[in-house]
């Protein structure tokens, strides 16, 4: 069609290029692309950039505004899950966020219940001690449950603000290990209240993202994604689906192994750096 | 599945003694479909789907397969070949010991993959010493530490130590002096757009001269898999590709993104947690596990 003269066909499959390649999959970057091409026929957009800015609105419609972007801390102790499957970045971020919140003036003790990992208590020991947070551990080999429940109540005890808990990375194919997961959830909540489960996302992970954050979803809930590891060259674009699909809000992205490597989810500036 | 799919296209199209441009065609998005949704890189899926292209066209009806067997049969052995033929062990050394460098992004799996190889190594009547290069990561030591003594291999640890290189010239050197086999590396992970860290494992590599560089991936990962690869590759001279977590439900196709911009075949899979878990990697399975 004389439209869309701006763009020849080989241009919009350069635009669906540029999605698939930053992972948000064949399915949403053939259905923003003709999208997009609808609105550029029907608003006689033409041009490289305004068709650009069309490609960032119909990415951005996918997230909702007025998700929920803030972390939610209930009444003290609030306790936080953070969860996910191997080497996304769980234990790090515990300790990047606890840093964020001992900022604020909160009193922050972490919950060492990956008790599986060989020196998992270890890691999140240095951490505790960077971020100025307190650590409850058992022996290696514990029950993670027993960990999380201690943990609770040694929060409440000392008046602590936040308890955040680590648990170890396991696949979400694994059903003893996803049940392992809700038990823990149920032992805190005996006692507690979860404010926040936080699903931990690696930017890296292709398809097998949405995969994962469903799984979660319908084992334990999980009210926010911390997307890892955005300091590489991986855009993160399954966090699209993530979003739209499972409706879940991506709280905060990590971006480095510092300790102040973790900022909040801007779903302007993440469509900004996926479209490059 | 494709295959089904596949069948579809056929019974819908009429068949003569060869394949039609059209069936080829109709075949080829189906497979371009398949290969991204099990996360090929976008560019590898260009190239292959290319190379598929060539080999189909005019490609004879063999007697005893239907056109939808014939196309799988040359999607299946290209993927295979891709992926580097038959199952390939690590690279035989004439005077030991044999030095193996692990490199990978963050959380790719490669400590446990050292430890797992180590346990290997060892269950085939070798000594190897495993070499705690992760100067970097809280508690990396330790980690490799406690896999050493369950994997019942030693470990060179300079607790303290910060420049890595040295530490792995200086475990070269227990290897020597120990008339070990093996020296397995483990580095800390690193992003491969990181100047210092890249630097680094080429400092590493060079301090040692692996006979065997792995570069570790987790089955998961998606469309990067190009990109790291090919940095990795500039810095380190990549023999062989390391894919792990497969106990899980990714499809995989990093592994081909992986060994089609490394030239290097995946060794070996990781299939568990535990120390046992890990498995010569059989190019077959992981073609059909791909191709979905
Ligand atoms: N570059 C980068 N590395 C990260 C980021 N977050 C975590 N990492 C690194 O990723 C690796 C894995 O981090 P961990 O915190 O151990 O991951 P985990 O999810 O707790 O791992 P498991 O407990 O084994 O499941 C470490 O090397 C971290 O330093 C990030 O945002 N950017
Ligand atoms: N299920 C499963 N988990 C694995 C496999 N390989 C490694 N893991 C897990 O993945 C996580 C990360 O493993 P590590 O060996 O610490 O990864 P790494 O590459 O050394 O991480 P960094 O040193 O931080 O870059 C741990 O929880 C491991 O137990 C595997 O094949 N299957
Ligand atoms: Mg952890
Ligand atoms: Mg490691």
């Amino acid at each position: 069609d004389a439209l869309g003269a701006g763009l020849d066909d080989d241009a919009w499959d350069d635009l669906e290029a540029a999605l698939i390649q930053a992972d948000t999959g064949v399915g949403t970057a053939t259905a923003v692309v003709s999208e997009v091409r609808a609105e550029a026929r029907a608003a006689g957009v033409t041009d490289v950039d305004g068709i650009r800015t069309l490609m960032a609105q119909r990415l951005l419609a996918r997230f909702a505004a007025d998700a929920p972007r803030a972390l939610t801390i209930g009444p003290p102790p609030s306790v936080w899950l953070v969860v996910g499957v191997n080497g996304t970045g769980k234990t790090t971020t515990i300790g990047k966020i606890a840093a964020d919140q001992a900022a604020r003036g909160r009193r922050v003790v972490m919950a060492a219940a990956d008790t599986f990992r060989a020196a998992a208590d270890e890691q999140l020991e240095a951490w505790a001690r960077r971020a100025g947070a307190e650590l409850v551990k058992h022996r290696p080999g514990a029950d993670p449950g027993a960990v999380a429940f201690d943990a609770l109540a040694h929060a409440r005890a000392r008046g602590h603000d936040l308890l955040i808990v680590d648990t170890a990375g396991r696949l979400h194919t694994k059903v003893p290990l996803m049940d392992e997961l809700a038990k823990i959830r149920r032992v805190v909540e005996k006692e507690g209240r979860v404010d926040e489960v936080l699903l931990v996302l690696d930017a890296t992970a292709g398809q097998n993202g949405l995969a994962q954050a469903r799984s979660f979803a319908a084992a334990t809930g999980v009210t926010g994604v911390v997307l890892t590891k955005l300091d590489g060259t991986a855009k993160g674009g399954i966090a699209v689906a993530v979003e739209q699909e499972l409706g879940i809000p991506i709280k905060l992205i990590g971006v480095g192994e510092g300790l102040g490597d973790l900022e909040p989810f801007e779903p302007r500036r993440f469509v900004e750096a996926l479209l490059g | 599945s494709l295959s089904s799919r596949f069948d579809d296209i056929f019974t819908r199209l009429r068949n003569r003694g060869r394949l039609s441009d059209k069936q080829v065609d109709e075949v080829l998005r189906e497979i371009r479909l398949a290969l991204l949704e099990a996360d090929v890189s976008l560019r590898v899926v260009k190239a292959f789907v290319a190379d598929v292209r060539e080999r189909a066209q005019g490609a004879e009806i063999h007697k005893s397969l239907s056109p939808a067997q014939q196309v799988i049969k040359i999607v299946n052995e290209a993927l295979i070949g891709v992926l580097g033929g038959e199952a390939k062990g690590l690279v035989p050394v004439d005077a030991p010991p044999r030095v193996i460098l692990m490199a990978g992004l963050q959380g790719s799996g490669k400590t446990t993959a050292a430890a797992k190889l180590a346990k290997h190594l060892r269950g085939k009547g070798r000594r190897p010493l495993l070499a705690a290069c992760d100067l970097r990561r809280p508690a990396a030591t330790s980690q490799l530490q406690l896999l050493g003594e369950q994997a019942g291999v030693p470990v060179h640890a300079e607790p303290g130590a910060t420049d890595a290189p040295a530490v792995a010239r200086r475990a070269l050197e227990e290897a020597h002096a120990e008339n070990l086999t093996d020296v397995i590396v483990d580095t800390s992970g690193r992003m491969h757009v990181d100047p210092e860290l890249m630097a680094e494992l080429g400092a590493v590599a060079r301090a040692v001269e692996p006979h065997e560089t792995l570069l570790v991936c987790d089955a998961m990962t998606g469309q990067d898999a190009v990109n790291v690869a090919e940095a990795f590759l500039e810095e380190v001279e990549v023999t062989g590709v390391v894919l792990t977590k497969l106990d899980g439900d990714a499809r995989g196709g990093a592994a081909l993104s992986m060994s089609y911009v490394t030239g290097c075949p995946v060794k070996f899979a990781g299939v568990g947690e535990k120390l046992d878990d890990l498995e010569p990697f059989h190019p077959d399975r992981m073609a059909s596990r791909i191709l979905g």
